[in-house]
């Protein structure tokens, strides 16, 4: 038996919202400590590792591990009738056919329920190993989201590169070149407002543009986003889900030409 | 147009 209640329920719709462009089935894997989902893209270029620990459930109760299945698509459908203050539960048997999703809200005395087919997924996992990074770097997630965003106009990729100068985003295309540098700053009260740089040796890495906007559709879920850089390694894009998890992707750099 | 890398090169499969 899986149980499972969320008091912000809004916080499991944001992570389908921050996965659901990048693949199209998923399983979600249950344990006694925590939900997790790793997965990667149809290309095998970007992978995208999920988790919420148990802490972050008013109720959480896990018999057995189990994997629930999903189609992306549809359970997005089913999240678009979730309310933004709705608390959220699952159910499943051990069997894992089917899932149960219920929305509640105390306020309008509402609950939805709905019943969810499960597929059996063929998951191939990848063994990512705990990497020390030659660069660090925690930025305010809406910045990352704007500068990727407003570098697609100038070309497809996108070279990141973490310097003593600072860290800088540049894009070059058929319009010409843009460059877009970040210096560390911790001059805000607002800690989420820091730029900060922590590096080791300078790196320089190329990645696709299409894929990094895919990213930043996790930016409602953290304010601030750690990007972590090694020289040939796929880029770490991690946002902090609170103290309750986190959503991170790593993409693949692109050869040199 | 430069490749992307594949991930399995640098994680491999469990």
């Amino acid at each position: 038996m899986f149980e499972a209640r969320l008091a912000n329920g809004n916080i499991f719709k944001m992570i389908v919202e921050s996965i659901r462009e990048l693949v199209v089935d998923v399983n979600i894997d249950c344990s006694t400590e925590e939900l997790s989902i790793q997965c990667m893209d149809s290309a095998h270029v970007a992978l995208v590792s999920m988790s919420l620990s148990q802490s972050a459930f008013d109720h959480f109760r896990c018999d057995r591990s189990l994997s629930l299945g999903l189609n992306l698509p549809n359970v997005s459908k089913i999240f678009k009738m979730m309310g933004r203050d709705d608390t959220m539960v699952l159910k499943a048997e051990d069997s894992a056919d089917k899932l149960m999703l219920m929305f509640e809200n105390d306020k309008s005395g509402t609950i939805a329920d709905f019943e969810l087919k499960l597929m059996a997924i063929e998951a191939e996992q990848l063994g990512v190993p705990d990497t020390a990074y030659k660069c660090s770097i925690s930025m305010p997630s809406s910045e990352f989201q704007r500068i990727v965003r407003d570098l697609q106009v100038m070309g497809d990729t996108c070279k990141i590169s973490c310097t003593k100068e600072g860290l800088k985003f540049s894009a070059t295309g058929q319009i010409g070149t843009g460059n877009i540098l970040m210096r560390q700053n911790v001059a805000s009260e607002k800690e989420e407002d820091h730029v900060t740089i922590d590096m080791e040796e300078p790196v320089e890495l190329n990645f696709a543009l299409r894929y990094l906007n895919f990213f930043t559709k996790a930016t409602p879920l953290s304010p601030t986003v750690i990007l972590k850089m090694s020289p040939g390694l796929p880029i770490v894009i991690e946002y902090p889900i609170e103290q309750l998890g986190h959503v991170k992707y790593y993409l693949a750099p692109k050869m040199e030409e | 147009q430069n490749r992307q890398y594949n991930l399995d090169a640098f994680f491999g499969l469990k």
